[in-house]
């Protein structure tokens, strides 16, 4: 799974 | 950041000024979906909750500020501003049909079973479906104006360039977002039809496009 802070796209 | 990213970025936030500008300038918002904007502003408000939580970079925070406060001034524009100009009739693609399944999907497809986590998938699966009232409209009425068609082809290009985005990542970084890719990949595939339309009426010289 992804962490948030790899959440960098908008 | 790469190249395909930013240039998706920038397409997406010239389809949204594109879209506020037309609606302004014309002082109408015909042939224009209320709904869709509406989704988009709820895509942007689910996604962007981490805005307050996760600082990532000062352009990262920029864009989200950025599409937060014009998708949700082009919803002012449409039902408050200039709703005598819209044809509400028109707009009739039923929402329920789009929030029930994105709602369970997203409750059963996620990363991590949080509020913000399933909030965020919200956001992802309701953007792949959130141009439908658009199109539908468009079918409905059988043609669309050719600064809407602009708006589409911008809009659909934004995600192309996500998915090249995405294979660029993918063979650099190794990184792989699933639920973004496969929403993104189903988003992407409602605007192949409209692009061949895009291309063979629009850039033609036709100025409206009329569906056969």
């Amino acid at each position: 799974g992804l962490k948030a802070e790899e959440k960098d796209e908008l | 950041m790469n190249i395909f990213r930013l240039a998706g970025d920038v397409c997406h936030l010239v389809a949204i000024i594109i879209l506020l500008l037309k609606i302004w300038r014309s002082r109408s918002c015909a042939g224009i979906s209320g709904k869709s904007q509406v989704l988009f502003a709820i895509v942007f408000t689910t996604r962007y909750l981490d805005l307050f939580t996760v600082f990532i970079s000062p352009y990262n925070t920029i864009m989200k500020v950025v599409f937060l406060a014009l998708s949700y001034a082009t919803v002012y524009l449409i039902y408050m501003r200039f709703r005598n100009t819209f044809n509400s009739e028109n707009d009739s693609f039923r929402l329920e049909f789009l929030l029930v399944p994105v709602i369970g999907l997203s409750f059963l497809e996620n990363y991590a079973f949080t509020p913000l986590e399933i909030l965020w998938t919200f956001s992802i699966f309701l953007e792949s479906v959130a141009i439908m009232p658009q199109l539908f409209m468009i079918t409905k009425t059988g043609e669309a104006e050719s600064i809407t068609t602009h708006y589409l082809f911008f809009l659909g290009l934004y995600r192309a360039l996500y998915i090249a985005n995405w294979v660029w990542r993918y063979h650099t970084e190794g990184f792989f977002d699933q639920i973004a890719v496969v929403s993104g990949v189903v988003q992407t595939i409602f605007y192949i039809d409209f692009f061949y339309l895009y291309v063979t009426k629009v850039l033609r010289g036709r100025g409206k496009m009329t569906l056969p």
